[in-house]
């Protein structure tokens, strides 16, 4: 086709586009290598706090990354999920593409991969994501993503026990009004 | 979320994804990203497809697979991305995600619910740069 090649991506990343569009037309790699690029440029910029170290904090304080990579001639994926303390994780998902049999590794365990591949362990929480996640805990940890437990989410910190008394009224309903918990800044 | 489609000049099609996540998630939870077929899916014959947003409901419908699907039965990309979406807002209509779709001719599309428009970011063959393209949600 005349309009090959292309890159796409979501939100306006354009430096991970520009990356990964010089890696597809410049023969310093093929398609695959593009997306680890282009995917590591936003990694390494913290594209709006929602990629990358030190961005999403989950409740205990901790960045943990996710990242995927699909070659659609082969329909080879290498996948890493809840990675912590590697920086690289769209690199590490492609370690799984290339020198496993596997699709996606998880944890503590993808971990060790990354750093058995050669990866360095380092700390993914920044005085940014501390900030974000001490003025949560600081708001009595809302919003969150409790439902039925015990004591009410909505007011109060945890940890939480399931709701077992059974009785419908004194569950604690997600209140279908709020908005979304995902937004423009907030979202996977 | 970060999520990209690569096609070279001989169709050839990659996609990948890269996240931290939600804000103020649960220890262990992971959404759509690193899911196949919900982050991002690549048919070499069809296209590919990336998706954004709220990933516990995102992961539950595929929809970056039900996009290439959608291509493989003819749609164009656009209808594609369109179909993807509503079937996740049937169900549930505060939802907040995107996609982006592309066919293996290069030709490609997005859509999005929850928020006023989505930015996508765009570098093709005759461009000097990265273009930064809008769809209205």
């Amino acid at each position: 086709s005349s309009k090959l090649p292309v890159v796409i991506n979501t939100w306006a990343f354009t430096n991970s586009t520009s990356a990964a569009w010089k890696v597809l037309t410049s023969n310093e790699g093929n398609y695959l290598d593009a997306i680890v690029e282009g995917c590591s440029v936003c990694e390494r910029e913290q594209c709006d706090g929602t990629v990358g170290y030190g961005g999403s904090p989950d409740e205990n304080g901790e960045t943990t990354l996710d990242a995927f990579i699909m070659d659609g001639a082969t329909m080879n994926i290498g996948a890493v999920a809840g990675l912590r303390e590697i920086k690289d994780a769209i690199s590490v998902a492609y370690h799984v593409l290339k020198y496993t049999r596997h699709t996606m590794l998880v944890g503590e365990h993808a971990t060790e991969f990354a750093l058995m591949m050669g990866f360095k362990r380092e700390n993914l929480q920044t005085p940014k994501s501390l900030a974000i996640w001490r003025d949560w805990k600081d708001k009595n940890c809302q919003p969150n993503f409790w439902t039925n437990v015990l004591p009410n989410p909505e007011k109060s910190c945890g940890p939480y026990c399931p709701n077992t008394e059974n009785t419908i009224n004194e569950f604690w309903k997600v209140d279908d009004t709020k908005n979304n918990l995902f937004d423009e800044h907030n979202h996977d | 979320t970060i999520g990209m489609i690569a096609i070279d000049a001989e169709g050839n099609i990659g996609a990948g994804t890269s996240t931290n996540g939600a804000t103020h998630k649960i220890p262990g939870r992971v959404g759509d990203s690193p899911i196949p077929g919900a982050g991002a899916y690549a048919d070499n014959n069809v296209g590919a497809a990336a998706a954004t947003g709220d990933g516990d409901i995102m992961m539950r419908f595929l929809p970056s697979f039900m996009a290439v699907e959608r291509l493989r039965n003819g749609d164009s990309p656009a209808s594609a991305a369109e179909y993807a979406m509503g079937r996740i807002i049937e169900h549930y209509p505060k939802f907040m995600g995107a996609i982006i779709v592309a066919d293996r001719e290069g030709n490609y599309s997005a859509a999005c619910f929850g928020i006023d428009k989505f930015p996508y970011s765009v570098f093709k063959t005759g461009q000097e740069s990265t273009v930064v393209e809008y769809v209205k949600c």
